[in-house]
């Protein structure tokens, strides 16, 4: 099973 | 003061219809030398990041930075009244209300005048650093579109998988499975039917399809598409205007 990642784990909010 | 005009409406047209179907209320910042615009799907998968530079633009002038909150289904309704080869001149006050869009034919006998009423959008920005990329894929964008609509009917998921000689698309969903590997070449005489590869390293990721069904809509734009993967990342998918560019940054699934 597989799960969506979101952005924010990524990019962090300015 | 602000008055951005399009030879043909149909550029601007394009660019909207580009991602219009992934995000409805978008913050447009116009300054000096050009136009940007960001903005997050509700899901906060996807990130559209737009840049029109002044030299897409007949004329430009923007004296003072001024944004523009749009309603994207609004702003569709108004593009669908001009014709594709009129003139459009987006044309904003300083802090302004709304926003007017004037078509003239290219005679100058007909002449519409829309005003589109603009929205305070508490859209949060987000900070996007110089990413680096372990693989970057060049495809023509009729090939991306034809992958992504071809496997996307068998699977909400799409694996990518770069090694140093094929780029693998595969999907395995209820009703079967499917594959498609493209090897890079490069075409002499129409260089845009070419598929590039650079890899500094294998990569193998998993997209939502639904999203990447969104992103060839941006295929409207450009006849090249440049995908950047890293699997520290969200790629990167990169239509190129001839001043300015629609980026598409989708953050992966992975395994649970």
């Amino acid at each position: 099973q597989q799960k969506q990642r979101t952005l924010n784990e990524f990019f962090p909010n300015e | 003061m602000l008055e951005a005009k399009f030879e043909e409406a149909s550029l601007f047209k394009r660019i909207i219809d580009g991602f219009k179907d992934c995000v409805q209320l978008v913050n447009f910042q116009c300054k000096q030398d050009g136009i940007i615009a960001q903005a997050v799907d509700d899901s906060r998968v996807l990130l559209v990041s737009l840049e029109i530079g002044v030299e897409a633009f007949q004329e430009y002038r923007c004296d003072h930075p001024i944004t523009l909150g749009i309603d994207l289904a609004s702003l569709s309704k108004i593009l669908r009244c001009g014709n594709n080869n009129d003139t459009l001149t987006l044309i904003a006050e300083d802090t302004p209300d709304s926003v007017m869009l004037l078509f003239e034919d290219t005679k100058k006998d007909r002449i519409a005048e829309f005003n589109l009423k603009l929205m305070d959008i508490d859209a949060d920005f987000l900070k996007i650093e110089e990413l680096v990329y372990e693989s970057t894929l060049n495809l023509p964008a009729t090939e991306f579109v034809r992958v992504v609509r071809e496997l996307g009917q068998l699977s909400d998921s799409l694996n990518i998988t770069v090694t140093k000689e094929t780029i693998k698309f595969a999907c395995d969903g209820d009703i079967g499975s499917g594959t498609i590997i493209l090897r890079p070449f490069i075409n002499m005489e129409n260089p845009s039917e070419s598929i590039k590869l650079e890899m500094d390293q294998p990569v193998e990721l998993t997209f939502g399809a639904k999203y990447l069904a969104d992103i060839v809509k941006g295929s409207a734009l450009s006849d090249k598409v440049a995908i950047r993967l890293s699997s520290e990342a969200p790629a990167l998918f990169q239509f190129d205007l001839k001043a300015g560019f629609l980026q598409f940054f989708l953050a992966p699934k992975f395994n649970d």
